[in-house]
């Protein structure tokens, strides 16, 4: 494993953290989408299917154990909590998700690396993360105050992109058999959505006020 | 194994 696709698990682990400790400890989940987080559910749920089948590393195997445990316990924390569903900005977070689930599987169908129903559930499952943060994205749009601990999760998460390209340019180059398009194209697709948002955070960030995203 | 395909990130 390279330094570039350590740096970018640390970094997922890193956003999936900040946004536990807002909800865990500040009892607050404004700001956050839950359709996002539904989505994001759904996707560690579809590709790691064969988490109990195909043993890669220790590492691998606790990773993936704490993403679908935090993803589900998010969603559970912003359904089900008494204190943390409250705060939910429902009003805003109006994306229409379902509507990016059943394209992501139909073009899994159709583009897959071989045409098993864990290879199909594995292209979905990237497919449907590349497009999981546009509820996210509108809900900052839509956010007056947007918190600290919410535009960091977002910037975090957004970096975990960026440093998973530098790792597959690394890898291109230090492995032959290292060709992987699927996740290639959706994992640049999936970062340039997020540049509007890094173009806003860092400039809120240089001048030293309040992130805020134009409508 | 030809049969699988190695997805060995997160």
């Amino acid at each position: 494993m390279n330094a570039f696709r350590l740096a970018g698990d640390m970094t997922h682990l890193l956003s999936v953290v900040v946004l536990l400790l807002k909800i865990h400890t500040i009892k607050s989940c404004a700001g956050i989408s839950l359709k996002t987080q539904e989505l994001y559910a759904l996707v560690f749920a579809a590709r790691y299917l064969d988490l109990f089948i195909h043993f890669i590393s220790l590492y691998n195997t606790v990773m993936k154990l704490v993403f679908l445990a935090s993803s589900f316990s998010i969603v559970w924390y912003m359904r089900r909590h008494k204190i943390v569903r409250r705060t939910y900005d429902k009003d805003h977070d109006t994306f229409r998700h379902h509507f990016l689930v059943l394209p992501c599987l139909a073009l899994a169908l159709l583009i897959n690396e071989r045409f098993t129903f864990r290879e199909v559930m594995w292209a979905f499952s990237i497919y449907l993360e590349a497009v999981a943060i546009l509820p996210q994205l509108v809900l900052l749009q839509r956010t007056r105050n947007i918190d600290n601990l919410t535009g960091q999760y977002v910037f975090f998460l957004g970096a975990y992109r960026v440093l998973y390209i530098l790792n597959w340019i690394y890898r291109y180059f230090t492995e032959p058999h290292f060709v992987h398009w699927i996740s290639w194209v959706a994992g640049i697709v999936q970062t340039l959505l997020y540049a509007d948002f890094f173009y806003y955070y860092i400039m809120s960030w240089k001048n030293n006020v309040k992130l805020e995203l134009p409508a | 194994n030809a049969d699988t395909v190695e997805h060995d990130e997160l």
